[in-house]
């Protein structure tokens, strides 16, 4: 068990460090409690999004703490990959340029992981293989049609 | 294990019955506030079994029946690609509710299709499915509930 | 006591009729859980948006729940106008054209009240007055700049 | 009786002294993820002393200081259009730290402030001010609370 547990935590670290500094031009790592015995403690963050000094994860910006789950759920996605993932506009707090990349690393990991995303934003809009409009009919009902880009 | 199809019938405002495919890769869902969007992933959750009530936005498990229609029959079922198909169904009646699950055509209970589950890398508290304004949580939460993902999937 | 607050009351809810229906195309109200003593109950809304029948206020999506605080919000401002407003990404879960809804609300109640607003998106920047520029010098001390419009 | 000036010094990502000046109408601040917009909403609840540190993300008041300066004094100053002038500095010292507030010119309890700006139709929860994220809080509040909105301002 704490091999198991340990073995997974090295890798989701190692990628958590290089996603985080893609994604915020920064440093982070995972800060396990007590790394000898893991299970008596807890998991937390180190991060400082471009290399700001920081006191403690909630005095980071809405968008920092976006960019920060992202990279975490990332970084376990390239280690343990799930079978499909759903996001309901994890987006919302990011500026245009930060949406941009995220959509760019969700088009990399849809090759491994089916992804299926709710977003407003044009860029992760843009970057999608497909899109499936949904709208309201007269009858007050849910009409989902199905756009599909060419799948190239 | 991706999922290929999703069928929905009267279902929160789902009135009319609805297939929608899936394919592999990057879909993007869009459309107006309101139009059912945050609905799509309420039916996986509630499918898989996945997520309570209070979770999807309803007080009761029958407010989950579309609201505009008298039918008492509320069912969603999902197909994946290496051909499971995972069907729940709810059923009003006078004084009470009952609840259907049923994994690969065969009648089954919470605990045997959630363990189903685990088994192809899908947990309850799985990191894979981001609810709407959920996105912080995991910054929010507790560093000991924080260590437990990893537990989970290890 | 009681005078002031039905006089506020019954203007507020006829602003949140108004407005309410304005952003959504359906109807809302104010409700008093005891209009004879409404002390002793609470104030709650009873909204329609786009005319569909709602259970309970939270199987509103995301969105709905924006504009009803917004209309909300609106309505108390038309009738008993704060000296100020500071409204921090409120547009956040807002598709595009309520965003643009939203935006050209606030301009037409910047006549009677300051606005101060933070926002990430395109509409809302384009509606204002004046837009106020926020960046981190290397030092990551933040840096303002005030590009100021045509103040017309 | 709108803002017409912001002046911040030291206070949370505002290392070095800032003048922002303030027109009546619509203005907009914008920029990218942690460059310090929300932060200038800060300064106006802290100034005003409408809020709590913990509303203003910090566990203790000394934590609003600018953590890369060894200036051990943070100050904001606010002014209004009708010559009104609200300042509030922070000094931290070896044990403790010290909390003053002026009322043009004028040292003054928070209670006093308090008064003076309801007096002018700024309350403690006085929907004029959401805060990032908290656009859904009046919907999720219960209805007592709701109530009480129109009561303050009635
Ligand atoms: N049992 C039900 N019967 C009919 N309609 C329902 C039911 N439950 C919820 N709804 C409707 O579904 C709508 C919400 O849908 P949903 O949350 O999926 O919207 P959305 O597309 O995600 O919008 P947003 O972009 O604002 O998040 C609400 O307007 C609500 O009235
Ligand atoms: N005491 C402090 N000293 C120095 N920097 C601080 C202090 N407190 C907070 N910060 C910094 O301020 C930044 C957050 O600023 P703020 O929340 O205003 O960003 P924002 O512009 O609103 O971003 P977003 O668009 O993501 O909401 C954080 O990166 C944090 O490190
Ligand atoms: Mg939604
Ligand atoms: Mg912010």
């Amino acid at each position: 068990k704490f091999e198991a547990f340990n073995e997974a935590f090295q890798e989701i670290d190692k990628n958590f460090r290089e996603i985080f500094s893609r994604l915020t031009m920064g440093t982070g790592e995972l800060k396990l409690e007590n790394p000898e015995d893991p299970f008596t403690g807890g998991l937390s963050f180190a991060v400082q999004p471009r290399d700001k000094k920081v006191h403690h994860l909630t005095a980071l910006s809405g968008g920092e703490k976006s960019l920060t789950t992202l990279a975490f759920i990332f970084s376990i996605q390239k280690a343990i990959p799930a079978p499909f993932y759903a996001f309901d506009e994890v987006d919302m707090n990011l500026d245009g340029s930060n949406v941009v990349r995220i959509a760019e690393m969700i088009r990399e990991l849809s090759h491994t992981s089916q992804f299926i995303n709710i977003s407003l934003r044009k860029p992760m809009i843009d970057a999608a293989d497909r899109i499936l409009g949904v709208t309201i009919r007269p009858d007050k009902t849910t009409l989902v049609t199905g756009v599909s880009m060419d799948d190239s | 294990m991706h999922i290929t199809q999703l069928e929905i019938d009267n279902f929160k405002s789902f009135g009319r019955k609805t297939k929608i495919p899936f394919l592999p890769g990057f879909t993007i869902i869009s459309g107006p506030n309101g139009s059912g969007k945050s609905n799509i992933i309420d039916c996986i959750l509630f499918a898989l079994a996945l997520s309570s009530s209070r979770h999807l936005r309803a007080e009761r498990l029958t407010d989950l029946l579309n609201l505009n229609s008298d039918r008492n029959i509320a069912e969603v079922e999902i197909t994946f690609s290496d051909g499971t198909i995972i069907k729940r169904r709810i059923k009003r009646t006078e004084n009470t509710y009952y609840n259907y699950l049923y994994l690969n055509g065969r009648s089954c209970r919470q605990g045997e299709l959630l363990d189903f589950l685990a088994g192809h890398g899908i947990v309850p508290h799985g990191y894979n499915v981001v609810m709407q304004g959920d996105i912080n949580r995991i910054i929010e939460m507790s560093d000991t509930e924080r260590r437990k993902i990893i537990d989970e999937i290890a």
